[in-house]
């Protein structure tokens, strides 16, 4: 995986051949756990990134749950490498993973993703047909039990913000959900998202502040302010709610009911006029800052364990 | 495969309350076929928004009609994306020998 081009973006065979690659390599710290199956029978690959123990403490992170933010795959697969190369030699990333696991779902969306790289590059949603509709897919940000159908997602199966028929009825959000249900030791759950430039904590259903809503907002504060220190790119940060709009059925609300405390979702680059298209040379620069990010929750859910 | 020739990305910047519930007011006009990229949050917020060919002109005189400031922030959606596969074939090319 040294030879892996991470600054140009890569097909779903190519990221899978590259995580099978990386678990060859470091068979001592990397595995791959397949939670599920998409729609359309494509493996839910999670790498898993452990030192030992059973049932450590963990923390999750997601990336490509919609299906046409590029940058969102292309970061995941370098943080699985920045994990790798970091373990031993980074104190505060070696400290963590001394005491907890790392789990990464790179593709959270595969079938929608190789829609995009050979159907429609502007596809979001799952690939799973609405009985009674012609329009396919529903909005697996929608999907959650939490706050489900409410207002913030659509109920018509055309809409890119489709809530679907139940909760859980996208196999990918519902192998997700036995996953954490089953593991019942994930303190921190990481949802990555672009675009916009910012970093969400429950709740998007509710006004309803967070119990935790204090501390939630000061370590996104402390996150931000170390993700802009590279490149100055600046985020806004807050509840999904009052930050965005009201959103229904969200990953996080979910996450954050189960009782995962450090519940956030990032919104990544585009800082320019690139949306969705955001160039590939900016994928590494991406990647980079948003780690910084990612290093100071890890860093906080270890030094505060509940 | 789906294309996108002469699909318009548009940024939109309402400046008031009543230009954002405007905005918001085109969500649900599913016959333009509208694809939010950044969708409506608070007034000086850019929304971006896709809009397909056949709904150029009257999302345009909408817009210019309620004097809610706009730029086109992609001018033809299909050329980006044709230039972003462009990119991928190459490095994919490259890549090939050494794999």
């Amino acid at each position: 995986t040294d030879n892996f081009d991470f600054s140009r973006y890569h097909t779903i065979s190519e990221i899978y051949s590259f995580q099978d690659m990386l678990v060859a390599e470091n068979p001592n710290l990397v595995s791959k756990i397949v939670i599920g199956q998409s729609y359309e029978g494509r493996p839910l690959n999670v790498l898993k990134f452990s030192t030992g123990g059973t049932n450590r403490p963990a923390i999750w992170m997601d990336t490509g749950i919609h299906s046409r933010e590029w940058v969102t795959q292309a970061s995941g697969t370098w943080f699985a490498k920045k994990i790798v190369s970091d373990y031993g030699s980074d104190p505060a990333l070696t400290a963590i993973l001394n005491k907890m696991d790392i789990f990464l779902e790179i593709v959270t969306n595969p079938d929608g993703y190789y829609f995009t790289h050979n159907s429609n590059r502007m596809w979001r949603k799952t690939r799973k047909p609405n009985p009674g509709s012609k329009c396919v897919g529903v909005d697996p940000n929608r999907n959650w039990d939490a706050g489900f159908g409410g207002p913030g997602a659509s109920s018509n199966p055309c809409s890119e913000t489709y809530h679907g028929p139940q909760a859980n009825s996208e196999p990918e959000v519902k192998s997700i959900v036995d996953f954490v249900k089953s593991h019942g030791n994930i303190k921190a759950f990481i949802s990555i998202h672009s675009y916009s430039q910012m970093l969400l904590y429950p709740y998007g259903y509710t006004r309803t502040p967070a119990k935790d809503k204090a501390e939630l907002h000061a370590l996104a504060k402390k996150a931000i302010t170390d993700l802009a220190s590279l490149y100055g790119t600046r985020y806004r940060y807050g509840s999904i709610v009052s930050t965005i709009y009201q959103a229904s059925g969200g990953t996080i609300d979910w996450t954050y009911n189960q009782g995962i405390k450090y519940s956030y979702t990032f919104e990544l680059r585009d800082t320019g006029r690139y949306g969705f298209i955001l160039p590939a040379n900016q994928i590494i620069p991406t990647a980079n800052e948003t780690w910084l990010a990612l290093m100071a929750i890890m860093d906080h859910t270890y030094k505060n364990p509940y | 495969k789906e294309t996108f020739e002469g699909h318009q990305v548009l940024r939109i910047v309402p400046k008031d309350e009543v230009q954002l519930s405007l905005i918001k007011d085109l969500e649900d006009m599913i016959e333009f076929e509208l694809d939010f990229w950044k969708g409506v949050t608070e007034v000086a917020s850019p929304v971006d928004v896709r809009v397909p060919l056949h709904s150029l002109q009257s999302i345009k005189i909408y817009l210019e009609t309620q004097d809610i400031l706009y730029s086109i922030m992609i001018e033809d959606l299909q050329v980006m994306l044709d230039e972003e596969q462009e990119e991928i074939d190459s490095a994919a090319r490259v890549a090939e020998p050494r794999n």
